[in-house]
């Protein structure tokens, strides 16, 4: 007897040739607690008969093969133990060793978790396997229970007990105490939905709603029993009566509910599922040549904005040029940072152009699609072709020319055209 | 110059002060890191001058300037290979490039001169004008070394006569003329090149009224003296050639 792994093969000796005379042997399938074992025969040929047990318990009997019309094959359909042993015997029978011309059996065996949650109760009155909730995991299974009650030390069944439960999740559901069964008596709990900052949360309480209240001329008063929601920075609200709140829209990432039962009267209790949503930031305002992006109806938490600024413009922010503007929109529902400006480039003066002059055609201050134009003094000339070359102030802050080539204008003297003529000597 | 007078700024713009060790030369801007000049200018005993060893000024009229001007920086120094003039005999190919390290910055006082074009001629009589800081002339016999720069016209002359006055001369004693060359002045002469322009350039103008480098002050028998006339190398014969150095360097 071997111990397996949590699957594998398994046949008889010798298999597929003819299995020995006289043949009696048991094998023993186990896997470890929580498993049970699949079982499936992938060739049965026996003279005899083989059994498949669990505990002593049979849970079936072969012999033959499947051609033969006599025999009981298995088949090819797995056979599941309820538990995480298996035993497998083959038997002797009136067998004619001079005539043996059976090989055996082989078949594949696999552990599969056992689903503990979902058996039916056991037979023995001890009622369900958890009193709540019940986990299943691989090889096992956890009991938990409902906000409101504690697993007691048998990990199995659980006690009241309601105070201090916090919720950071995004979302959740709470209810009250055993609910939707009224709740116990003389109850204080206590729950804290605490999200990350940036996240605010709403309350959406199910129709089905229940805290005893007195009713007085100013209408239900929660004198004894109250659930009381309370958000920062607001007045606490005491809820009671048999009216849902419905949707409470609490634009605080913290909400506390206090659930107070006296020990008289009755209370059917309450359920809600919280959610939550980002803060939403304001709408940027528009930036003169420039555009805002991503452009939408709302902003949330922690969305980006970048500023571009159209061609020839540049960001300038408290007077100081910057590359690049991104700003993100923050847990208290302002932007990081105040929009920038878009103010148009200048390309700052023409270089001077020795030998010739600049003077300006168009624009202002060598600002953005400023035009000037250079000339060559006499007797200097050009070397592009004509006198004069117009340079445009381009988005790059570069003077540029429409011809490309033009990198810096430039003025060539003409040879052998001195500036100034020798005077004539008038004597003869 | 001989028979001369003073070059007022800005007319001759290309002209070139060279002084290599004591002696002084000319030479001309033709683009904007060349100089060109004599090979005789930059050869002293045989050897050709190192280019830390020469000092080039641009754009003065009198060599007082160089005081406060810095020489340009000289960074080769290009003789034409087939120069050979060991006995100070033969002035055949007398003609050298000097490269400049920095690209020389044109204005009024500095200009290049052209260098001849294909529809330029040597016509006998046409006046040039020759140029340079050599020894004067005080519209005497006697000479002078200036310090101002000078200029005086001279026609050119017929290549026959040109061999004609140097007949009669000992060969021994007489450099050879080939066509290399051309010679210009008058013949009751007064009006000549002389020691210390060698290397500046003998102009012609042009039809579109450029001056253009005709030809480079080389060599003569005395200067301005009757029947004799000024020798210049023959710009022309080495347009190709100028243009090869440059290209290549």
């Amino acid at each position: 007897c071997v111990p397996l792994l949590d699957s594998g093969q398994i046949h008889s000796p010798q298999c597929p040739q003819l299995y020995p005379v006289n043949l009696q042997k048991q094998w023993e399938i186990s896997v470890p607690d929580g498993f049970q074992i699949n079982l499936t025969f992938t060739h049965v040929d026996i003279k005899s008969s083989i059994t498949v047990l669990h505990d002593e318990k049979v849970l079936g009997k072969f012999c033959g093969n499947e051609n033969s019309a006599d025999g009981r094959h298995p088949g090819y359909q797995p056979i599941l133990s309820p538990g995480s042993r298996l035993t497998l015997k083959i038997q002797l029978s009136d067998y004619n060793p001079d005539r043996n011309q059976n090989v055996g059996f082989s078949a594949q065996y696999q552990a599969i978790d056992i689903d503990e949650c979902s058996a039916p109760e056991p037979e023995d009155g001890s009622g369900p396997l958890c009193s709540q909730i019940c986990l299943n995991t691989l090889g096992s299974y956890l009991c938990a229970c409902h906000h409101g009650y504690e697993l007691r030390s048998d990990e199995r069944t659980c006690i009241l007990s309601c105070v201090g439960g916090v919720f950071d999740e995004l979302e959740g559901h709470l209810m009250s105490p055993g609910y939707p069964n009224p709740s116990p008596d003389a109850l204080s709990c206590q729950y804290i939905i605490s999200v990350e900052s940036g996240f605010t949360v709403s309350l959406n309480f199910s129709d089905k709603f229940h805290i005893e209240s007195v009713d007085t001329e100013e209408g239900p008063n929660c004198l004894y029993h109250w659930l009381e929601v309370i958000i920062p920075d607001r007045n606490p609200m005491k809820l009671c009566g048999g009216t849902s709140p419905g949707l409470i829209n609490t634009n605080s990432n913290i909400v506390k509910l206090g659930y107070n039962i006296d020990n008289q009267g009755q209370s059917n209790g309450w359920s809600l599922e919280y959610s939550t949503h980002r803060v939403t930031c304001p709408v940027p305002g528009e930036v003169a040549k420039g555009r805002v992006t991503p452009s939408l109806t709302e902003y949330f938490y922690r969305d980006y904005i970048f500023v571009r600024c159209d061609e020839g413009y540049k960001l300038m922010m408290n007077g100081a040029e910057i590359m690049g503007f991104s700003t993100m929109c923050q847990s208290n529902g302002e932007w990081h940072l105040p929009l920038p400006e878009c103010h148009i480039i200048d390309c700052g003066e023409p270089d001077p152009l020795l030998n010739g002059g600049v003077n300006f055609l168009s624009g202002f201050q060598n600002q953005y699609l400023s035009v000037v134009q250079y000339h060559c003094n006499e007797p200097f000339y050009s070397p592009y072709g004509g006198n004069n070359v117009s340079l445009t102030c381009e988005a790059d802050r570069q003077w540029r020319s429409n011809h490309d080539v033009i990198l810096r204008p430039a003025c060539l003297p003409v040879c052998g055209r001195p500036m100034k003529q020798i005077e004539n000597h008038f004597q003869r | 110059i001989i028979g001369g007078n003073d070059a007022a700024e800005h007319t001759i713009p290309w002209q070139a002060l060279i002084n290599v060790g004591s002696s002084r030369g000319g030479g001309m801007i033709i683009a904007d890191r060349w100089i060109l000049t004599a090979a005789h200018v930059v050869v002293l005993n045989g050897q050709v001058q190192t280019p830390e060893a020469l000092f080039v000024y641009l754009g003065v009229t009198d060599v007082h300037q160089i005081i406060e001007n810095l020489s340009l920086n000289v960074t080769a120094v290009h003789v034409h290979s087939e120069y050979n003039n060991p006995n100070n005999l033969n002035f055949d190919h007398d003609i050298a490039l000097i490269k400049l390290k920095d690209p020389i910055t044109f204005q009024a006082a500095i200009m290049p001169l052209c260098l001849p074009s294909e529809d330029d001629t040597y016509d006998t009589g046409m006046m040039g004008m020759v140029s340079g800081f050599g020894i004067t002339d005080k519209g005497n016999q006697r000479r002078f070394l200036t310090n101002k720069l000078k200029y005086v016209h001279v026609p050119v002359v017929e290549q026959k006569k040109c061999s004609i006055s140097l007949k009669g001369k000992p060969s021994s004693r007489t450099p050879r003329l080939t066509n290399n060359m051309f010679c210009a002045g008058t013949p009751e002469g007064g009006k000549d090149s002389c020691n210390g322009d060698s290397g500046s350039g003998f102009t012609l103008q042009s039809e579109n009224g450029r001056f253009w480098a005709a030809g480079i002050v080389s060599w003569g028998l005395g200067c301005g003296q009757k029947g004799t006339y000024g020798f210049y190398t023959k710009v022309a014969n080495y347009v190709d050639w100028i243009n090869k150095i440059m290209r290549e360097n």
